[in-house]
């Protein structure tokens, strides 16, 4: 039954399992947690290693020696001005605050997309599964385009940029300083393993001197966990001696009916451990910003007489009747607003407000020794506004196969939402803009590439 | 019980199937065969997808060509299951006469399946 007794496949069953349960990359020579291959948890997911055949090359880390001969961050820059001898490293970067990202997140988090081609039989050609072994091999995510740690141009052509690109072009020193560190079906039962995963594999590694500044960002946005449970958003900020966290609190859509509804008391005993938890590991000086909860009756409203992919042909089948069927074979993402049931939607939008007040509260009455504590509104009704007013309709925001997560359109949209109020109200998280970025481009182009 | 989710997987491949053949005008054995050549060959996808259709492809073939939709066609199968007392669940409307008269209707076309001797657990 296991096929993983047997002598010859034991090695390769445990680097699948190491990749799996850990979520690192599972082409990786240097064992440095970077890759050189996209899929498979490699630069799809984490910066592209620029070395790997060097464990101590990779994104993100502090610079060895100020890449005089090499290259030890990825970040394209190294060598010496001939004119003066001055480590470009040094003169391009030094005291620029320089941070990547690393978000800890669910399928939101990952962009969970199944392109709707692949069930839409009347466009159905030789064209159409593509990228399916890309996508398979990527979980069905595709964290190259998501809101957080994308680094391609958006397939939608929607000019907004994902945090990762923003950091970026703040400061070409943050080049493939990203990682995306998400997992479908990723929530607050399973958040604490993940997060003690992440935090000793990442974060303690940021302790040490040799990982430079990341901006990470955990978060669970829609998790619907039907065990009850609630997904979390965190966010840390790591400077080389300061590392500053925010965590986004993104709580979760992991209400279940009535019964099994997260209440404010469990939420806020689970949020306050895992501040607690995090706040015996982050050095001095994080930030945390705990987000809230959107209100999903939107799903609903804007879908359920709308027919799915699978209907269009016929006229057969609309979103309301895919939500009941997921419903009743208990397999749907968000029991809670996904539902023709309105006393169920309005419990589930009034818990989920009550869930966000519980944030406010901490926000305001906790204090923590390594960070401070923000609350942010998550206002996707803002988002659908503003598409709106670019013409768009609500429908378009969501991802047509499971008629659930949010789509490219509105993780960039919300992406681009996130950096303008934190660059207004919080600009210290986010680093300054490096005078130097055109000389950097000047000098090393695209610094690689991604 | 089935998995939930064999049984999404399971109505929305027939799904496809179907519309395959009603979009072509072809038959069901024909529309099996241009999805899988639609696959792509990495990962065995196309390879599977032959197989699967070896496998299954005789009695998906008999009950689309009764005109049962997806729903009666993974619950034939025991893609699909309704446990005692739990709800039936479906995607697509119910056909008009009863379900069971459908479905065993069903179940008596593929009476002599061979993939039908095992449990669905494989």
């Amino acid at each position: 039954a296991d096929i993983c007794v047997l002598p010859f496949l034991a090695k390769i069953c445990q680097k699948i399992k190491r990749t799996i349960t850990n979520s690192v990359p599972f082409r990786d020579v240097d064992s440095d947690n970077y890759s050189v291959s996209p899929t498979l948890r490699g630069y799809h997911w984490r910066g592209r290693d620029c070395n790997d055949s060097d464990e101590m090359a990779y994104p993100g880390r502090r610079p060895d020696r100020w890449d005089e001969h090499r290259d030890s961050n990825c970040n394209g820059i190294w060598g010496v001005d001939p004119k003066d001898g001055i480590p470009y490293e040094k003169k391009f970067c030094e005291g620029s605050e320089p941070r990547g990202i690393v978000l800890l997140g669910d399928s939101a988090g990952a962009h969970f997309h199944i392109p709707p081609e692949w069930i839409t039989a009347s466009q159905m050609s030789l064209k159409s599964f593509f990228n399916l072994p890309t996508a398979l091999t990527d979980e069905l995510d595709w964290p190259q385009l998501s809101g957080a740690t994308g680094f391609l141009n958006a397939t939608s052509g929607i000019k907004e940029n994902s945090i990762y690109l923003h950091l970026r072009k703040r400061n070409r020193c943050n080049h493939r300083d990203y990682q995306n560190i998400s997992k479908n079906g990723a929530s607050s039962q399973n958040l604490e393993t993940f997060i003690e995963r992440y935090v000793e594999e990442v974060v303690l590694e940021a302790g040490i001197p040799t990982h430079c500044p990341t901006f990470t960002f955990l978060n669970f946005t829609v998790q619907c966990d039907p065990s009850g449970g609630r997904g979390f958003g965190m966010c840390m900020h790591l400077c080389c001696n300061l590392v500053r966290s925010f965590l986004f609190l993104l709580t979760n859509r992991g209400i279940d009916p009535v019964p099994k509804m997260t209440t404010p008391e469990q939420f806020y005993s689970k949020v306050m451990e895992t501040l607690k938890y995090l706040n015996a590991r982050l050095p001095k000086g994080s930030h945390v910003i705990l987000y809230g909860l959107p209100d999903g009756t939107f799903l609903w409203d804007h879908l359920h007489s709308r027919y799915h992919p699978l209907g269009q042909l016929n006229g057969d089948v609309t979103y309301g009747q895919l939500y009941a069927f997921l419903s009743c074979l208990q397999v749907s993402p968000c029991h809670g607003w996904m539902t023709a049931n309105e006393t169920l939607r309005t419990l589930t939008s009034q818990r989920a407000a009550q869930l966000s007040n519980t944030l406010k509260k901490i926000a305001t009455s906790q204090k923590f020794t390594s960070f401070r504590l923000y609350y942010v509104d998550f206002d996707f009704q803002e988002i659908i506004r503003k598409w709106q007013k670019r013409g768009g309709q609500p429908w378009q925001l969501l991802e047509p196969v499971d008629g659930f997560h949010p789509n490219e359109v509105a993780l960039l949209l919300l992406a681009d939402n996130l950096w303008d109020k934190v660059r207004l109200q919080w600009p210290q998280v986010l680093g300054k803009e490096n005078p130097f970025n055109a000389q950097i481009e000047q000098v090393f182009g695209d610094q690689g590439g991604h | 019980p089935s998995n939930g989710h064999t049984c999404v997987g399971c109505v929305l491949v027939v799904s496809v199937i179907k519309q395959l053949a009603q979009v072509h005008n072809s038959t069901v054995q024909a529309s099996m065969e241009r999805l899988c050549s639609y696959l792509p060959e990495k990962l065995f996808l196309k390879a599977t997808c032959y197989l699967v259709v070896r496998t299954f492809g005789p009695d998906i073939i008999k009950l689309l060509s009764a005109d049962m939709n997806a729903d009666v066609v993974c619950h034939t199968l025991e893609f699909c299951h309704q446990g005692p007392g739990q709800a039936l669940c479906h995607l697509y409307p119910l056909p008009k006469e009863a379900w069971k008269v459908t479905l065993e209707k069903a179940r008596q076309i593929v009476k002599k399946s061979p993939t039908l001797k095992h449990p669905r657990g494989g």
